[in-house]
C-alpha cells in the first residue's frame, strides 16, 4: 500500500493537472 | 533516459510535467492573449489537495526518526503551499480582469512551483525510503563483520538463526526496489549484486563449518580461514555494491557523463 503522502501527492497532483487543462484550454483557442 | 527514477514518483509527476511545461511554452510564445475564465473552482480544488498534502507531510515528518527526512521535508512542503498562495492570488486577479499579465504570471509560477515543491517532497520521501534499506544492508553487514568470532558448531547454529532474517529481509526490500526503479542499468546492478549474495550465503555457512572443524582438528586451518574470509569479503563488497547503486538516481548518471 501507499503511504499516505504518496496518495495525497498524487491526488494533488491530479488537481494541478485539471487546472492547467483549464488554463491551457483557454490559451489554446 | 528517464526523467524520475522511481516508477511511483513518475506515474505521479510525468502527467502534470508535461502540461505545465506545454502551459510555459504557450506562455513564452505569448499565445496566451485571451480571456481566462473564472478559474475559482480548480484552484479551490488545488488548494484543498496542498492542505492535505501538508497536513500528512507534517504527520510524516514528526512522526519520522530520520533527521535527513526532518530537514528535506519542510522547506518542499513551504513551496508547495506557497505555490497554491499564488494560484489563489490569481484567480483573484482574473475574477477582476480576464486579461490581467501580473495573473498570469502567477497561474505559471504557481503551476510550475507546485510541480517543483511535490517533486521535491516525493524525492525527500523517497531517499528516506531508500536509507531504511541501507540500514537493513548495514545490518546484515554487520553480521557478516562478526563471522570470524565463530569457532564452535553452537555459534554456526545461532548465527544462522540471527544472519538468516536479516538477510531475508534485505533480499525482500531490495528485490521490490529493484522492481521500483525506472533505469534499467540500476535494475540490473542491483539484481546481480542481490544474486552474488544469495549464491554466496551457503558457501559461507560451509566455509565456517570447514574453518570450525579445521580448528578442532587442527588441521588446514589456515586456508579454511582465508576461504572464509574470502567469501566474507566477497559478500560484504556486493553489498557495498547494493547500498552504492540504491543511492544512485539517474541524475548522478547524467552528471558522469
Amino acid at each position: 500500500d501507499a503511504h499516505e503522502m504518496v496518495k495525497q501527492a498524487k491526488h494533488l497532483a491530479q488537481a494541478t493537472s485539471l487546472l492547467v487543462t483549464a488554463i491551457r484550454g483557454q490559451a489554446e483557442q | 533516459m528517464p526523467v524520475f527514477h522511481t516508477k511511483t514518483i513518475e506515474s505521479i509527476l510525468e502527467p502534470v510535467a508535461q502540461q505545465v511545461s506545454r502551459l510555459v511554452i504557450l506562455h513564452e510564445e505569448a499565445e496566451d492573449g485571451n480571456a481566462m475564465p473564472d478559474l475559482a473552482v480548480p484552484v479551490r480544488a488545488v488548494k484543498a489537495a496542498v492542505d492535505n498534502l501538508v497536513r500528512v507531510g507534517y504527520e510524516t515528518v514528526n512522526s519520522s526518526d530520520d533527521q535527513i527526512l526532518k530537514q528535506d521535508m519542510p522547506p518542499a512542503l513551504t513551496r508547495v503551499e506557497e505555490s497554491s498562495l499564488l494560484l489563489l492570488d490569481a484567480s483573484d486577479l482574473l475574477r477582476a480582469d480576464p486579461y490581467s499579465g501580473p495573473a498570469r504570471k502567477k497561474l505559471i509560477e504557481g503551476s510550475r512551483g507546485i510541480l517543483q515543491g511535490t517533486s521535491a517532497l516525493l524525492l525527500a520521501f523517497d531517499e528516506s525510503e531508500v536509507r531504511k534499506i541501507v540500514r537493513v544492508c548495514k545490518n546484515v553487514l554487520e553480521y557478516l563483520a562478526i563471522t570470524e568470532v565463530v569457532d564452535r558448531m553452537e555459534d554456526l547454529v545461532t548465527f544462522v538463526k540471527n544472519l538468516s532474517p536479516v538477510l531475508t529481509r534485505m533480499t525482500k526490500n531490495v528485490d521490490a526496489r529493484e522492481k521500483e526503479l525506472t533505469h534499467q542499468v540500476h535494475r540490473d546492478m542491483l539484481l546481480r549484486s542481490l544474486e552474488q549474495v544469495k549464491n554466496l550465503t551457503p558457501v559461507l555457512i560451509s566455509g565456517i563449518k570447514i574453518f570450525i572443524t579445521a580448528k578442532q582438528s587442527g588441521q588446514g586451518l589456515v586456508e579454511a580461514q582465508n576461504n572464509r574470509d574470502y567469501t566474507v569479503r566477497k559478500m560484504s563488497d556486493e553489498i557495498h555494491e547494493i547500498i552504492r547503486v540504491l543511492q544512485l538516481t539517474t541524475y548522478d548518471e547524467e552528471e558522469w557523463d
